[in-house]
């Protein structure tokens, strides 16, 4: 599965 | 994105409003911790450094945006304003807040997800975020009378934070990889601050009163 790409949070 | 991330970055944007329209309308921000703003200032700055990096969305670059724009003018009108500043209550703000900055930094520095320039201070601005309302909370108390911008103010992010617990909650379930304790722990923590103000909060809502803490 792919990685999370950075934080996508505020 | 889910609902209650959305819910939780809309109840963060009308608190940043609330606050601005309190020091606009009445060229006052009394009850106003400048200390808490100016940490705020120092959160943004330091999570969005991937701003130039990381490509999320238009919307997570806009809202980056706009925190960090709408924390300098905050930070800029307490200190800058001539009005304004006359009416900030310098001496019931006296939290140590450096103190947080150095313990949120070095906390960092044991605690990050990777070893590198951004992701310490990623990790920097989610420990100093959890800790930057307690000079605000704490001002509260002194006042023990709270005006009614203010304590919406603090109730709106209060509740940013309550709706982005609900995320995390939501995304455990729905995601199949979602693991982020560090944002998790810290935002339980910093949610937890808020649960004194709330029960007060309530309180006052319920008798139809002036919010007022004990002191």
């Amino acid at each position: 599965l792919p990685q999370e790409q950075g934080h996508d949070e505020l | 994105m889910n609902i209650f991330r959305f819910a939780g970055d809309m109840t963060h944007l009308i608190s940043i409003v609330v606050l601005l329209l309190k020091i606009y309308a009445t060229k006052s921000c009394s009850g106003i911790s400048l200390k808490t703003q100016e940490l705020y200032v120092i959160v943004f700055l330091a999570r969005y450094l991937d701003l130039f990096t990381d490509f999320i969305s238009v919307y997570n670059t806009v809202m980056k945006l706009v925190f960090i724009g709408s924390s300098l003018a905050i930070v800029w009108c307490m200190r800058m304003h001539r009005a304004v500043k006359r009416t900030y209550d310098k001496e019931l703000d006296t939290f140590r807040h450096y103190f947080l900055v150095l313990g949120s930094f070095v906390l960092a520095l044991l605690l990050h997800e990777k070893f590198t320039f951004q992701e310490i201070f990623w990790a920097f601005s989610i420990y100093l975020e959890a800790v930057a309302i307690l000079p605000q909370l704490v001002m509260l108390q002194r006042s023990g009378n709270v005006d009614n911008l203010t304590g919406q103010y603090v109730f709106f992010l209060g509740a940013y934070r309550a709706f982005y617990i609900l995320n995390w909650i939501y995304r455990f379930f729905t995601e199949p990889h979602f693991s982020r304790w560090i944002a998790c722990l810290s935002g339980l923590v910093q949610t937890a601050f808020y649960a004194d103000f709330f029960y007060y909060y309530f309180i006052s809502w319920k008798n139809n009163a002036k919010l007022q803490l004990p002191a």
